[in-house]
């Protein structure tokens, strides 16, 4: 994991945290869903919490789907190549390209678009940046910079949580899966009668 | 474009989507490109390094030349993404180069945590305590 030049963070009196979506999207709550499992994804292993309000300017992350060139120097290039962006804390602008093809549910792999992107596995992407975390050369991690298209990747890898953790310390009631206080069952190789190994 | 999910995508969209480009697809038929030489659209290589951090911002307009910028830039790409570090357009550089991607740049400020602004295993190694157990 890595974090910005810096490393800055949210404050120690800025841990809960609104958010809000760009009132001209005119997002269904199916969309802002969305983004609320992937801020979830966060909060699970962070004392931080996210929460969605409707005042745009109110709000400490502010997201929003724009085409183009939108103002802040980085213009979007159409569909595929970059997909979004986000700023590093406090400015909590979250961009996505509007020009995309966005799927929110299903089983994206089986998608004929080659160029459909799965929302949530870039939403969980940006909002690390949002919160301090730089990209990752870690290929299985949420931060690694590349995603290809049908791809669905929204679970946070231990890089991921080793990086938010160093940021914000844990969530007191998340257990690490491979905590020492965590018993862990060992079971031979030849017992298959349930599917694998279990903590 | 949001789609609930894959089925909602209308057939005009697929049957358009054949015939679009992605915005890097033109990085394709850089394969084979060797320092020294010159190749058209090779600058547009050279501004998705500088807008990604891995070539700092040039007083002048970037050149079709595969010069030293660009091998250095390659380098440190391949070792960012777990690549063979060859300095070369290869295939699976390319590949990866054309992968949709987040904004962000992977070296802000000439700096990263990523794999090439590690210490290499022989740094580690050098100032690595070893301990032995009894």
């Amino acid at each position: 994991f890595s974090f910005f030049p810096g490393m800055p963070v949210w404050p120690v009196g800025r841990r809960d945290l609104t958010y809000a979506f760009v009132p001209e999207n005119e997002l269904s709550d199916e969309v802002k869903a969305v983004f609320g499992r992937a801020f979830a994804r966060w909060s699970q292993v962070t004392p931080l919490t996210f929460t969605q309000i409707e005042s745009f300017l109110a709000a400490d992350l502010k997201i929003g789907f724009f085409v183009g060139d939108h103002g802040d120097g980085e213009p979007f290039d159409g569909i595929l190549g970059t997909l979004a962006h986000a700023f590093s804390p406090t400015s909590g602008r979250f961009h996505l390209d509007g020009d995309e093809n966005w799927v929110i549910g299903g089983d994206i792999s089986t998608s004929s678009v080659s160029s459909a992107v799965d929302l949530e596995s870039v939403a969980v992407h940006e909002i690390g940046h949002l919160l301090g975390l730089g990209h990752s050369s870690v290929e299985d991690s949420i931060m690694f910079p590349t995603i290809p298209s049908r791809t669905r990747k929204v679970e946070l890898a231990t890089d991921d949580v080793q990086g938010i953790q160093q940021l914000y310390g844990s969530n007191p009631s998340y257990t690490t899966p491979s905590s020492p206080s965590t018993p862990t069952v060992h079971q031979s190789d030849s017992d298959t009668s349930d599917g694998g190994d279990r903590g | 474009r949001i789609f609930p999910n894959i089925s909602s995508i209308p057939p005009w969209l697929i049957q358009k989507n054949d015939t679009v480009l992605g915005a890097w697809d033109a990085f394709k038929g850089f394969g084979g490109c060797r320092f020294g030489e010159r190749t058209q659209g090779l600058s547009k290589l050279k501004s998705y390094f500088n807008h990604f951090g891995y070539i700092p911002n040039s007083p002048y307009n970037f050149t079709d030349d595969f010069d030293d910028d660009l091998e250095s830039a390659l380098r440190t790409y391949q070792k960012n993404f777990n690549l063979n570090v060859t300095g070369t357009l290869d295939e699976p550089t390319i590949q990866s180069l054309i992968r949709p991607r987040c904004g962000n740049a992977d070296i802000v400020n000439g700096t990263t945590t990523m794999n090439s602004g590690k210490p290499t295993t022989t740094a580690l190694n050098s100032t690595r305590f070893h301990t032995v157990g009894h």
